[in-house]
């Protein structure tokens, strides 16, 4: 389902705009959409800098993209009122990399019946199949978690299914616009070449016996474990949460012996970030005492710190004993690195210790902040609940609201409430966005498929009765109570009530021993405001840049030289790679050959030279010498 | 009550693409997919 021809492709690092025209939430939403291209395939995005091809995303009617690269100069992609949902955006430039929808594959009656008498009349035309000459499937099986399908509605013309799945199980699958399935991700990923993405760095279940390559420091007073149960507790891992027999490891530091003090450091192998920012994620179990902890650090390794520079990022206390916690840490390393994690044994009696599994770090933000809800299995369908306060960076205080009460869907809608800064902040509150993600607690971070939304407050946005949306929650707001009877006002709250269905909800790993995790991100996006304001270069013809339109093969580097594009080939000890783009390899082996085959070449040419010359100068004696005898009988006797 | 405070962005629609640009009356190929050439 992808569109067969090179000439449909794009430039790894795809050349974008975002047009005024777009909604403020959407450009937010826009540039996630792009992280999430970062984090789990080898395509970027990068402002237009005058180069012959680009996406503008603007806002028109509707959703749509080409297929491909067009080569039309200025492609346009439509992100218009309700588009802005991230995984919509993502779709939309599956479209424009060269992706077909699923269904429309060649083998697609091979998995799904359209009832076509269902279909909205004069829109039977969208069920249309390419066949395999001009659609390829990239030999990937039929994927019905693409977000690339339709889901089964899809153009109905009353209340019946459009799409059956011959496979029951996944009628409701289709049609999930959360992130990108792994097959999306492996057919991208195999069109355009992919082997590497640029914010991923590491992601380790402690399932392999190499533990991915970390090393215990020297230096401390123990090692941590590599086990699959602790008699203390976790009786098992996070990673698979003992679902797997004979796997299911993580590592664990034992303080229920040793001294206060003893000390425990588990270090990362060396990573090399491209970015530098850094999110650092992994879950801890303490079953020691309520005083053991854990300390952060990074190792840093400069040519003047050869050994490398350990420095402290996050110490953990606290931490709640007897289930899994998640955790983030946001770094900021730019030299080749380490991350160290350090467990200590506190005063006080311990009948267990320190655990961690299921680290990701990747070049990515973190979230600011985390809501935590255990026991959620029995709130599904029945309870509606609030978040705690949380505070954005702006100083902002918020709280979030769940509706899980309903019998289909979650709702989720975020609120302002009144907090300590409120006389310093503006109000109404301007253009702060905020992002709620599910959390999809999948061990690695690029097969996790998390749900999530953004809105944006809109300081002209006015409600029913003339008042402004997002003014001062104490004077639109209502008053309400915390938990532990502190009142405080809350604001009207503005959110989805279609954020996922209850069935999604308990699919895959949104829900883990029981705990469901919401990651709450609110930054301020005025920047975004116009474009001048988005960090986008003015075009110009004179910062025209050559190398935007070639590509090097073979680890070539582009560079400009008088005004055209040049390729710098890599060069070994006794390799090189040589030709316009690098695609021809030499070595000095080749060398040698050539040379001795040039020698051996001269020698054969001179030899039948010289034979030729002397069987030509015999010749030409013999026939003299038959042509005088006399003179022949006397130069006998004179040699 | 907690729930009457809130304004739905969605009005109770768990509404597709598809829908979306169906509502608007948009017949583009396949619901999505914009086939014309755009020019420069």
């Amino acid at each position: 389902n992808s569109i067969i021809g090179d000439n449909y492709r794009w430039p790894h690092t795809i050349p974008y705009v975002l047009e005024d025209s777009l909604d403020m939430n959407a450009k937010g939403v826009i540039l996630n959409a792009f992280e999430r291209y970062r984090l789990k395939t080898c395509i970027d995005f990068k402002p237009w800098s005058g180069e012959a091809n680009y996406i503008s995303v603007f806002k028109e009617s509707g959703c749509w993209s080409s297929v491909g690269n067009r080569h039309v100069g200025k492609q346009q992609l439509s992100i218009g009122d309700n588009c802005d949902r991230i995984a919509t955006v993502q779709h939309e430039f599956l479209h424009a990399l060269g992706f077909w929808h699923e269904q429309s594959r060649a083998d697609r009656d091979d998995y799904v019946t359209i009832v076509w008498d269902r279909i909205l009349s004069g829109r039977e035309h969208n069920f249309n199949i390419y066949d395999d000459s001009v659609s390829d499937s990239l030999n990937v099986p039929y994927d019905y978690t693409s977000v690339m399908h339709y889901s089964k509605t899809a153009f109905q013309n009353g209340t019946e299914p459009t799409i059956v799945t011959r496979i029951s199980d996944f009628e409701d699958v289709i049609g999930q616009r959360m992130d990108f399935s792994d097959y999306d991700l492996l057919k991208l990923n195999r069109l355009y070449n992919c082997s590497s993405s640029l914010s991923f760095m590491d992601s380790c279940d402690f399932e392999l016996d190499n533990i991915c390559g970390m090393i215990q420091s020297s230096g401390d007073s123990a090692d941590w474990q590599r086990v699959s149960q602790v008699l203390g507790g976790p009786e098992n891992d996070h990673s698979n949460m003992g679902q797997c027999k004979d796997s299911g490891f993580f590592m664990h530091f034992n303080t229920s012996s040793g001294n206060a003090g003893a000390t425990a450091m588990l270090e990362s192998r060396i990573l090399y970030p491209k970015r530098g920012f850094q999110c650092l994620e992994f879950y801890l179990y303490n079953s020691g005492g309520e005083s053991d902890h854990v300390k952060i650090y990074t190792r840093e390794y400069t040519a003047a710190h050869p050994e490398g520079v350990l420095t402290l990022r996050r110490e953990i206390n606290e931490i709640p004993t007897g289930s899994w916690q998640l955790y983030y840490v946001t770094l900021q390393v730019t030299e080749k690195f380490r991350v160290a994690f350090e467990g200590l044994k506190g005063p006080g009696s311990s009948s267990g210790g320190l655990s961690i599994d299921d680290i990701n770090l990747s070049e990515t933000r973190c979230p600011h902040h985390i809501w935590h809800i255990q026991n959620f299995t029995q709130l599904l369908g029945s309870q509606n609940v609030y978040s705690p306060p949380f505070y954005s960076p702006e100083g902002y205080a918020y709280q979030i609201y769940l509706n899980l009460n309903s019998l289909t869907n979650v709702g989720i809608y975020f609120h302002l409430i009144s907090g300590a800064n409120d006389d310093q902040l503006q109000w109404p509150c301007p253009w702060q966005q905020a992002t709620m993600t599910l959390l999809d607690q999948n061990p690695d971070i690029r097969q996790r498929m998390s749900n999530q939304r953004s809105i944006t407050t809109d300081p002209t946005m006015t409600d029913d009765n003339g008042s402004y949306f997002w003014d001062r929650p104490s004077k639109v707001g209502v008053v309400a109570s915390f938990p532990n009877g502190t009142q405080f006002s809350r604001g009207r709250g503005y959110g989805t009530s279609a954020f996922i269905t209850h069935e999604r909800m308990k699919s895959r790993e949104f829900i883990k021993g029981d705990d469901v995790y919401i990651l709450l991100t609110v930054e301020d996006i005025s920047y975004l405001n116009s474009t001048s304001n988005v960090p986008d270069p003015v075009p110009t013809s004179t910062i025209y840049n050559a190398c935007s339109e070639v590509e090097c093969q073979n680890g070539g580097i582009c560079t400009v030289h008088e005004g055209r594009a040049e390729c710098k080939c890599p060069a070994g000890e006794d390799w090189w790679y040589m030709g316009q783009r690098c695609e021809k390899r030499g070595s000095t082996h080749d060398t040698i050959v050539i040379a001795v085959s040039s020698t051996v070449t001269v020698f054969a040419v001179m030899l039948i030279i010289t034979i030729v010359s002397v069987y030509c100068t015999r010749r030409k004696y013999r026939k003299k010498a038959s042509s005088n005898p006399a003179l022949d009988a006397q130069n006998q006797h004179a040699f | 009550a907690p729930g009457e405070f809130v304004k739905d962005i969605d009005e109770g629609l768990d509404r597709d693409i598809f829908d979306i640009n169906e509502d608007l009356g948009l017949d583009l190929f396949e619901g999505d997919i914009k086939l014309e050439e755009q020019g420069k």
